[in-house]
């Protein structure tokens, strides 16, 4: 369902630049579950983010379902993104302004769910991440790992074909990331979603179908 | 060096009161090596924040070296955070229009440590986090993990007598956390620092000399 090939990125810095991703070729099949791990600094979020089209290649193509992503139009690209993709970020990025329930009603919101609709949902998914006691508490009344589980329901609330996780559990003791990497895991068994997941967390790592290595941008010879 | 007496904190929100931490009582010897290890949402950051006088309690007492947090003079209370206490921060909180070796400078430049000094100094911070190729890059050129470390880097600059670190490694593999738990270590061993590190991670738990458990906001009976 998302296909790289032969995917370089570079950023042009002051300091010169910096190779980011080199060489990535890579299938992620419709309904896998795949770990991408590497040391810190080695390209997973770069690789997240090209799956995502929020960054393009320096060269090669990245295909989302067949379609090259640098030939989408901004339409297209967006109804992708509303509807398709759901993407947890390194940083969370929650809007300051607004609560818990709100935040993961934001994109539903930009699907055109009904507003009911948008409560319900968003209150079970706040149920799912442990949270349905802070539903309406903004992101600077919550923990690390509470924001952090607010952006994982985010990313999941207009069910996506695809989810793209970056460090899902970084800020989340064992028994919470649990609840995560069941909730992961079972999304993608019962539900079908594709989890593209770049982790550290081996435990994390452990429940894909299968996980490709990445040092300094290229991908591990690994199956 | 840090001691808690019945400190409570409670966050007064639009929701109601959040009972973040309460009756907390909690002695940490000068030059101990203490972890705090908790559920996401138990109270670890805001344990740190009083510690670090980054907040105030509720009731109860913070002392630092015997001193009454709350009693201290702005003056004094500018001079200890500069001087006597680093921290680590678990969003990292770096100065985005910075780069990497200027963020490790700027507590130097505040404590009137000479420039030529302060250069040298952050190089060899940026040597022992494994960054001294990105001295140049600022914060949105670095990857999560790259943003870590310089926090943490940043974090010791002045030789604190106290590091008070939030999740120094909920971004890092495992091989650039083993590098991060052994500079701790090493601080605490050798230079005296005290330590007190909030973490889920049990790999830097274990090289504490003691760990305290929290859960919904207090403390377990566990010596
Ligand atoms: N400014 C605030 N206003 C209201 N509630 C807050 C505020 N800061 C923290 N809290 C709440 O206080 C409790 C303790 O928060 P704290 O950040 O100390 O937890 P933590 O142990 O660091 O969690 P994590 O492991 O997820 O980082 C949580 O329930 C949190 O939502
Ligand atoms: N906007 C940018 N400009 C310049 N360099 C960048 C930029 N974004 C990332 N990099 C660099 O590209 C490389 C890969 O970064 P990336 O964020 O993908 O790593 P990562 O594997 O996610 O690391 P971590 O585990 O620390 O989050 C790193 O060396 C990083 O510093
Ligand atoms: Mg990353
Ligand atoms: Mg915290």
């Amino acid at each position: 369902i998302v296909s790289f090939i032969d995917v370089t990125k570079t950023y042009e810095t002051q300091e010169g630049p910096v190779h980011a991703v080199e060489n990535i070729t890579l299938d992620v099949k419709s309904g896998e579950y795949l770990a991408i791990v590497g040391p810190s600094g080695s390209g997973k979020t770069t690789l997240l983010n090209l799956a995502g089209s929020l960054d393009h290649p320096s060269s090669g193509t990245v295909l989302f379902r067949g379609q090259n992503l640098a030939e989408l139009s901004r339409r297209e690209m967006a109804a992708l993104r509303r509807q398709e993709i759901g993407f947890v970020f390194q940083t969370w990025n929650l809007v300051k302004g607004l609560s818990a329930l709100d935040n993961i009603r934001l994109p539903m919101a930009f699907a055109r769910i009904p507003k009911q609709e948008q409560i319900t949902r968003a209150r079970k998914l706040l149920e799912l991440v442990d949270l349905a006691d802070r539903e309406d508490h903004p992101p600077d009344q919550l923990s690390g790992g509470q924001q952090q589980r607010v952006a994982i329901a985010r990313a999941i609330a207009n069910k996506p074909r695809v989810l793209l996780a970056d460090e899902p559990t970084g800020n989340l003791d064992e028994e919470t990331a649990q609840t995560i990497i069941n909730l992961l895991r079972q999304l993608n068994q019962t539900e079908n979603v594709t989890v593209l997941c770049a982790t550290h967390d081996l435990a994390l790592a452990s429940v894909a179908d299968r996980s490709v290595q990445i040092v300094e941008g290229r991908l591990q010879q690994d199956g």
